[in-house]
């Protein structure tokens, strides 16, 4: 589903220049359960952007879901993302005007075009499936991190995606509600063939996924398959 | 140092009103190294802020580092914080405008008056030791998300206030960052009697301090005293 080849991207601005990723090889199966892995700054969110065609490489070859991303206009990009792609951003990303309940309905409206009646009872769904059913009509500003960080994945889910990339999803997330996020990311990848790709530093991801590709300063040290993965 | 009796906190905005502290009591001794733990939602951030003076109960009495804070106005609340708290908020909430070194020198200049080659030396020991040293020169926009955290962290530190409050200080860092944050904060505590207090679900901060308080829905379950604290 995945495919990427001497991926390379150098961030400069001024005369500030950060090789953030150094040259990255590596494929992912479609219905993968698979995380980067690795220290604060190596690289993870970057390649998790790269990937979700949010910000192109500087260098190198990337396919997404058989597509040729890597030369992709912004526009292109951005009607690719909404085709097949669900983000769950490190900092959540909401939409402070819109409530709770109009955050999860947007891909579904403004980048798809659901009818009115099937988005209320998807939304509905997605929000009782992260625990945030009775919170809709609140703003983002009125609910706790780890509130804020259940709907930015419940905004990732709603569109079924073949794709979704999750950026330290469990972050904010105590153990219950922690486990209740990853079993519905499995149930979706068993029962939808969905492939989730994860950055994080949760062991609780961690010992969920099949694959680990661990980064460290932008590069790729190993690939470890994961025991019973 | 801090006092807390019957602590109530109601949010209301028009027909919403959440009751997210229902009536709260505990003391904190001086240097002492504890954590509010409880589910996403329960109130720690909220209870935090409190503390921290940033938003007034709503009823009951509170007392920080020997003073009565319950009624303060906004301006001597203010007043308050900079001289004796250091606050890591959940959402890290750096400055966008200004560098990671001008956002941990803050504290120092514009709410404190450091004479400048004093504030210089105090920042970059600081950002050395979250390892951000070589970082200062950039902006939030430009680092990682746990490079983020670290700043935060920094300038929660930076004034060596009596008191700091850490609302998920380690949520977005890996296992070794987290350790030298941890660590960085007990060894303040043991040379300055710095008194921690955490809001966290990361199992790293509590199997390192001394006393849980238990929080589920806006009430305290329990005191637990950690073996061997
Ligand atoms: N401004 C607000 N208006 C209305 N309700 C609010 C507001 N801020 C927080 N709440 C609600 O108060 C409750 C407690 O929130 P709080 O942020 O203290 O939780 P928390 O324990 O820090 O959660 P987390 O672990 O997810 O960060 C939640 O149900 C939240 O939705
Ligand atoms: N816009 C930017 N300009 C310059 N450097 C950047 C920019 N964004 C990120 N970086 C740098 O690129 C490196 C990788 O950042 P990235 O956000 O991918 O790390 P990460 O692995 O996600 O870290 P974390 O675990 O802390 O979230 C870091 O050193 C960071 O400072
Ligand atoms: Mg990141
Ligand atoms: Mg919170």
């Amino acid at each position: 589903l995945i495919v990427a080849e001497k991926l390379v991207k150098t961030y400069s601005s001024g005369d500030l220049e950060v090789k953030a990723i150094r040259g990255v090889d590596f494929v992912i199966e479609p219905a993968s359960f698979v995380s980067f892995i690795g220290p604060s700054g190596s690289g993870k969110s970057t390649l998790l952007n790269m990937i979700g065609c949010l910000d192109p490489p500087t260098e190198g070859q990337l396919k997404v879901v058989g597509q040729d991303v890597t030369g992709l206009s912004r526009q292109d990009a951005a009607r690719f993302r909404g085709e097949h792609i669900g983000f769950v951003f490190q900092d959540f990303n909401l939409i402070p005007v819109l409530t709770v309940f109009e955050n999860v309905e947007y891909p579904l409206q403004m980048v798809q075009s659901w009818p009115k009646d099937e988005r209320m009872k998807r939304v509905q769904e997605m929000l009782d499936a992260v625990g945030m059913g009775d919170q809709g009509h609140k703003y983002p500003s009125q609910i706790s991190g780890g509130q804020k960080q259940r709907v930015a994945v419940a905004r990732a889910l709603v569109t079924n995606a073949k794709l979704v990339l999750a950026d330290e999803p469990t972050a904010n997330l105590d153990r219950e509600t922690a486990t209740m996020v990853i079993e519905l990311m499995k149930k979706m990848r068993d029962e939808f063939k969905t492939t989730f790709v994860f950055s994080t530093h949760d062991p609780r991801i961690v010992d969920n996924v099949e694959i680990t590709f661990e980064l460290e300063d932008g590069i790729l040290k190993r690939h470890e398959m994961a025991k019973g993965g």
